[in-house]
């Protein structure tokens, strides 16, 4: 439905990062949660094509178009979601992961999300004991609508609010967090399912960890206007 | 020629205690590899963890059933080299000209020294990060590529205090890696604290250039009637001129129930 061929020219030995001009869709089916309609999905093909060679990369991801709110509730003090516009109720169930030996499979990843949608669940929380799940894990959960929950590797027993109290300060090497959160959002985040990212079960990642998590999660400034320019 | 995109491997893996591994990653690599699962060496389950694969050979009881995994040896008894293990495999790859190939690791728990084909490459701590290795310069000329992977537990793998509790003795939080591992209200400590190759391993063969981690966004307007695709992606030219490039991005609507779109 959707071709866009973009000149590029890239000097030698070099990594740079282009951003195609934004390709207009005009009432594209919309990816909702269990429950609340279908979850449509497209396929996304980028490929690069270099004059003298031939095609050099290609990747491709099934994408959802579908926008995902959330916003503390003043009245209640519960956290609220909104998905295209409308409000969801959360059936959510907690996951801790599939196998404790981590044999993970698609097959077994495709079992365990389906048999929480059909147990009528919309969404999966991904506890901070456990494992920042995997792509397949988050395929299936794009095509059975379960929005999830990511907590990062911070729970309240083990840093900071357990018996013993301990590791307070969280990880010893801050950096080494950070660069791990940084590479699992790069892993997970073009993921229609994907709604929300969490410092950590019942407690806050320490200070630095936690601003610098917001600071590279925050909304690109490019989408905070809702003017449509 | 190796066809560009992503080789999965999966299969053909042995595995080693380390300690019962008199030889090198150079001589496993290169004089000295492994001929197949004759001891010490096993077949491995790649991607798995090191209490996998001996649970899958027998080696060990299966810990989910019954009390078994009492007479399972925790990590915190029997020390860390005791669940440090190679991992070996054997793969074929003969590159064109102006083609790379990257060697990929989407998780390993929790550090690991990689040799292939004599050479050496260490892989950072931490369980939740990927590593991609440009291998194109240490291929085989004659297309068999040796691998071996030792991988060492986390660092701080903690001791599970007798009266048990969530997270056990918490070391494990000194690392950056999945913390149920120790033991919580609602599950025994799992013995390896889940060491190993844990993800997906792959090649991906490119040409001069590779894209890396796409970005889509897609942004709304008059009631969800106008919509928008944000696509970003990284490129790296990896030769040794200007690389004159064709950008293209395609979007297929998906495919309806049994309907194929040709």
């Amino acid at each position: 439905e959707h071709l866009q061929t973009q000149q590029l020219s890239i000097p030698p030995g070099a990594r740079v990062q282009y951003s195609f001009p934004e390709i207009f869709f005009y009432k594209p089916n919309l990816w909702w949660p269990n429950g609340m309609g279908k979850q449509s999905l497209y396929n996304v093909t980028i490929d690069v094509d270099v004059k003298g060679y031939g095609e050099s990369d290609m990747w491709n991801h099934l994408f959802g178009f579908r926008k995902i709110e959330n916003y503390i509730d003043s009245a209640t003090g519960g956290r609220l979601f909104k998905v295209n516009g409308e409000p969801v109720f959360i059936r959510g169930g907690n996951w801790i992961l599939s196998d404790g030996l981590l044999r993970l499979s698609k097959k077994r990843y495709q079992t365990d999300i389906k048999f929480h949608a059909d147990m009528n669940f919309n969404m999966m929380r991904c506890w901070g004991g456990g494992l920042a799940e995997r792509p397949e894990f988050y395929h299936y959960c794009d095509v059975y609508g379960l929005l999830v929950w990511q907590e990062f590797w911070i729970t309240g027993d083990v840093d900071g609010r357990g018996d013993p109290i301990s590791n307070p300060n969280g990880p010893l090497d801050h950096d080494l967090f950070m660069l791990c959160a940084r590479d699992t959002v790069k892993l997970l985040r073009n993921h229609a399912s994907l709604a929300l990212w969490v410092g950590g079960n019942e407690q806050t990642p320490p200070d630095d960890i936690n601003a610098a998590l917001k600071h590279d999660l925050r909304l690109h400034p490019q989408f905070e206007n809702g003017n449509g320019n | 020629m190796a066809e560009i995109g992503k080789t999965v491997l999966n299969s053909g893996w042995l595995a080693a205690r380390s300690t019962d591994v008199d030889l090198t990653g150079v001589q496993l690599t290169t004089t000295h590899p492994p001929s197949g699962p004759s001891s010490p060496w096993m077949t491995a389950f790649v991607p798995g963890t090191v209490l996998a694969t001996l649970v899958e050979n027998q080696v060990l009881p299966d810990p989910f059933y019954g009390l078994e995994n009492k007479s399972i040896i925790d990590i915190a008894d029997s020390g860390r080299e005791h669940y440090t293990f190679w991992f070996f495999t054997k793969f074929q790859c003969k590159l064109a000209v102006n083609q790379h190939v990257d060697l990929n690791f989407r998780g390993i728990n929790y550090s690991a020294e990689v040799y292939l084909n004599g050479y050496k490459k260490v892989l950072g701590k931490g369980m939740f990060r990927r590593h991609s290795l440009d291998v194109t310069d240490i291929l085989s000329p004659n297309g068999q590529n040796l691998l071996a992977v030792i991988v060492h537990p986390p660092d701080h793998p903690g001791k599970i205090p007798s009266s048990g509790g969530q997270g056990g003795d918490h070391e494990i939080g000194k690392d950056v890696a999945a913390q149920y591992v120790e033991g919580w209200d609602w599950m025994t400590p799992i013995r390896d604290r889940n060491t190993g190759i844990w993800d997906e391993v792959s090649l991906s063969t490119t040409g001069p250039v590779k894209i890396m981690d796409p970005h889509l966004v897609s942004s709304f307007f008059d009631d969800y009637k106008r919509a928008y695709l944000h696509a970003t992606v990284e490129l790296e030219n990896r030769s040794g001129w200007v690389a004159e490039c064709s950008l293209s991005i395609q979007v297929e609507t998906e495919v309806e129930d049994n309907i194929c779109l040709v």
